[in-house]
C-alpha cells in the first residue's frame, strides 16, 4: 500500500481492561476524524505541511490526548506545551517549548519556521512572538481537564510518599531517569 | 503526545509533533518529542518521522534523524530503519513509539509499550486505526 498520512496519539501503558468500549470508540472517532482531515487536504492537491498542521489541530483540540487541550500538568500545576514541525522539501523547521497560552502550539511552531529566522522559541518569548504574528491565544484554563489534574495529584502524592524512603530513587528522579509512565497521556 | 507525517501529491514530506510533556515535570524541562532531529524530522530524500515516548532517550539517540540517516547511508527500508532505532531506545531502557513515512509512501509504526494510539490513510482513502499491539 502507498500511504499518504500517518498519525499517532501517544504511546504508553494503555490497559485494555481499563478501557471502556465508549472510551475506545471516542479515541477511534477522533483519530479517524484527524485522518480524514489530512487526507482531504492531500486529495485536493494540498501541501503535506498543511495536512500535518490541520491534522494535528484535530488531535490538539481533543481532550483525549496529551497535547494542547487535555495536556498533562507540571509540578506547579500548569500546562506547558511543546510542538515542532519540519518541511521535508526545504529542511526548514520550527518549534516552540514551554508555552502556556497558545491554543494550537503546532501553528506557533509553523509560525516560528515561516515567520522568524529562528528554529526554536521558548516560554514567554515564544508566546509574545505568537501574539505578534496572530496565532490564537487562550486563557491557560482552556487546557484544564479533570482527569489530568487528578493524575497530577496522584503523582504528587506518590512523590511525597517516596520522599526519604529511597535515596537511589530520589537521585534517579533528579536525573530524569525514573520512568513513572506518567508522560504519555 | 500527538504527531503526524504526510506525503503530498508533489512528493513532499512533512512531519509535526505536539505534546504536553510529562505529568509532574519540574525545572522547565523540555523534552519529549518536539525537539527537531530527536522527535520530529522530515527530508524529501528519505523519510518523515514523529515520535512519542520517554523524551530523554529520544534526544540522546537523535531518533528521528537516525532513521533518516540509516535510510540514506545504509539504504535500509523505512521499516528496517525504524525498527533498528527503536531497538536502540529499548536497549538503553527507553520506551515509546514513532510513526515514519518514506518518500514512496511506505510507512512504519513501531512501539515498545502496551499500546500506541495510531492510524494511517492510504492514497485511496482507506483508513486504519489501532490502539493495542
Amino acid at each position: 500500500k502507498q500511504y499518504t498520512l500517518v498519525i499517532h496519539g501517544g504511546a504508553g501503558t494503555i490497559v485494555k481492561t481499563a478501557m471502556t468500549s465508549a472510551k475506545e470508540a471516542a479515541y477511534e472517532e477522533v483519530l479517524t476524524k484527524a485522518l480524514q482531515t489530512g487526507y482531504h487536504i492531500l486529495q485536493e492537491g494540498g501541501a503535506a505541511l498543511d495536512a500535518v498542521e490541520a491534522t494535528i489541530h484535530v488531535l490538539e483540540d481533543s481532550p483525549l490526548f496529551n497535547a494542547a487541550k487535555g495536556a498533562v500538568f507540571t509540578n506547579n500545576g500548569r500546562n506547558e506545551l511543546d510542538a515542532s514541525i519540519m518541511d521535508g522539501r526545504t529542511l526548514n523547521a520550527g518549534a516552540v517549548a514551554g508555552v502556556t497560552n497558545i491554543r494550537n502550539p503546532i501553528t506557533a511552531a509553523r509560525a516560528v519556521m515561516e515567520k522568524s529566522e529562528h528554529v526554536m522559541l521558548s516560554g514567554k518569548g515564544a508566546e509574545n512572538f505568537a501574539q505578534q504574528v496572530g496565532v490564537t491565544l487562550v486563557d491557560p484554563s482552556y487546557f484544564y481537564t479533570q482527569d489530568r489534574w487528578d493524575a497530577l495529584q496522584r503523582a504528587l502524592k506518590k512523590d511525597s510518599t517516596a520522599a526519604g524512603e529511597n535515596v537511589d530513587n530520589r537521585q534517579a528522579a533528579k536525573a530524569g531517569t525514573v520512568n513513572r509512565d506518567d508522560k504519555f497521556g | 503526545t500527538v504527531g503526524c507525517v504526510a506525503l503530498d501529491q508533489q512528493g513532499n514530506l512533512a512531519a509535526g509533533t505536539s505534546t504536553g510533556g510529562m505529568t509532574n515535570k519540574k525545572f522547565g524541562r523540555i523534552g519529549d518529542s518536539p525537539v527537531i532531529g530527536a522527535g520530529t524530522y522530515a527530508n524529501n530524500e528519505s523519510v518523515a518521522v514523529s515520535c512519542t515516548g520517554w523524551g530523554e532517550f529520544y534526544i540522546r539517540h537523535v531518533v528521528a534523524h537516525d532513521i533518516a540517516a540509516l535510510m540514506s547511508y545504509k539504504q535500509l527500508s523505512v521499516e528496517e530503519a525504524a525498527a533498528a532505532v527503536m531497538a536502540k531506545v529499548a536497549n538503553a531502557g527507553g520506551d515509546g513509539g514513532l510513526i515514519a513515512l518514506d518518500k514512496a509512501g511506505n510507512m512504519a509504526m513501531p512501539f515498545n509499550t502496551e499500546g500506541m494510539y495510531r492510524g494511517a490513510v492510504d492514497r485511496h482513502g482507506n483508513i486504519e486505526v489501532k490502539i493495542y499491539k
